[in-house]
């Protein structure tokens, strides 16, 4: 096998044009990585401004991005998430990548005007995500 | 895929049904479609419209709970974690009828007496009542001198439908007038828990009561002016405050996560009881753990 072993030798590890970090990145950090987005919504674009009186400002975020392959450590998805990436590449192309998807919220207080005129302030569970996984 | 074009054929034939309206599928099961049982976003997400006309409410409660919405959250909506983690509803009500009103009495110091109507119509069956008090608001000064000491007499009245009006004995409660003096705005509470929660317990739509306050001086901050009657001018009617707790799962329970955060692992191995992970299989699966981490 010398022969071969020269061949791959001589073969140029990276094309010239393009530097070595430049070439790494590809692997280690997708373009768009999953991760949390802004998305500030006021109430009265909704027409919802009648009869929610507080907060004027609603940011409920959400996640978007592209899920690397090796997720296990940096997303905190279960090793599940990399069988299903196998499976999607190796075996079954109709068996979807991980989705990039919230997997922590935090609650909103809303104050709002009861069709009565009554007004009540009540405080809503998972609400605003805060936190972004690969599923 | 066999099992799974079975599930989708019962789930189609769901979707089929003509009369399941899609978010009548979240009504309670006991079928009474109870506004505050689906969250506002449900309701306007299904039925399209920003909401149903509202009634105006009167402008000095809604300054009133504007105010203690800046307490409890930020200008983002976060709730504040700076008050009880008990309740995370309070429910605003002001009187839809005002009836009758007794003269008051200067020379005993007496208030004239209001009778009052709420409907409570929008406290679901999943909101349990902490404390309730009527709330006087004054936007202008009051005629009470700084200290004076009270007593509020409350006659609590079957409601309407009943032929007769049950009057139950009077309960009477003595209470320091230490009103809260925040800018220009003013306003003492009345707590009236004790009365109300028997009927709100049994999910009484309305109550209807009468209120009057009789007030002496305060002898110790007072002693020159005893004898001297004031008049005691009250605002207009109160409101009720209702403090609930919402027990429905989209309703934020502070207290439960609060309880999380603080015994993260126990919580994993609360909801793992010895049933579930018998002593040898556990102590594999503790191996394979660990191994994985390495």
């Amino acid at each position: 096998g010398q022969e071969t072993v020269s061949l791959a030798l001589n073969k140029p590890l990276v094309p010239a044009s393009l530097n070595l970090s430049e070439y790494f990145k590809q692997f280690l950090f997708p373009q768009h990585e999953c991760e949390l987005h802004d998305y500030r919504l006021s109430f009265s674009q909704l027409k919802w401004d009648n009869w929610i009186v507080a907060p004027h400002r609603y940011n409920p975020r959400y996640c978007k991005g592209d899920c690397p392959r090796a997720v296990g450590h940096r997303y905190g998805s279960p090793v599940h998430t990399m069988v299903q990436n196998i499976i999607h590449e190796k075996l079954d192309s109709s068996v979807p990548r991980p989705s990039c998807v919230p997997a922590k919220y935090s609650p909103l207080s809303v104050l709002t005007i009861e069709p009565d005129g009554s007004i009540a302030y009540k405080e809503y569970e998972d609400m605003i995500a805060t936190k972004c996984t690969c599923r | 895929t066999q099992a799974s074009r079975g599930e989708t054929q019962i789930a189609a034939g769901a979707e089929l049904e003509p009369e399941a309206e899609p978010w009548s599928l979240l009504q309670p099961l006991d079928g009474r479609d109870r506004p505050g049982f689906l969250s506002p976003f449900f309701k306007v997400l299904y039925d399209g419209r920003g909401g149903t006309p509202r009634l105006q409410p009167d402008s000095r409660a809604l300054r009133y709970m504007k105010r203690l919405y800046k307490a409890y959250a930020t200008k983002e909506g976060i709730p504040k974690s700076n008050r009880s983690p008990l309740y995370n509803t309070v429910r605003l009500f002001t009187s839809c009828a005002q009836h009758k009103q007794a003269p008051g009495d200067p020379a005993t110091g007496s208030a004239p007496s209001v009778d009052l109507l709420f409907n409570l119509d929008h406290v679901t069956a999943v909101e349990n009542l902490l404390k309730s008090v009527l709330l006087y608001t004054f936007s202008n000064s009051i005629s009470f001198p700084s200290a004076a000491q009270c007593v509020c007499t409350l006659v609590i009245k079957q409601p309407e439908f009943s032929s007769r009006t049950l009057q139950r004995a009077p309960s009477s409660y003595t209470f320091n007038t230490e009103f809260e003096f925040k800018k220009k705005y003013k306003w003492f509470e009345v707590d009236v828990t004790t009365p109300l929660r028997p009927l709100m317990a049994s999910h009484q739509r309305s109550i209807h009561m009468s209120v009057n306050f009789t007030c002496t001086r305060d002898q110790r901050q007072d002693p020159p002016a005893q004898d001297r009657p004031f008049n005691v001018t009250l605002p207009g009617p109160p409101s009720l405050l209702l403090y609930l707790n919402d027990t429905s799962a989209q309703a934020y329970h502070r207290w439960y996560s609060l309880r999380n955060q603080r015994r993260p692992s126990l919580s994993t191995d609360h909801n793992r009881g010895p049933s579930a992970c018998p002593k040898g299989e556990g102590s594999a699966e503790g191996v394979r753990s660990s191994r994985h981490r390495r």
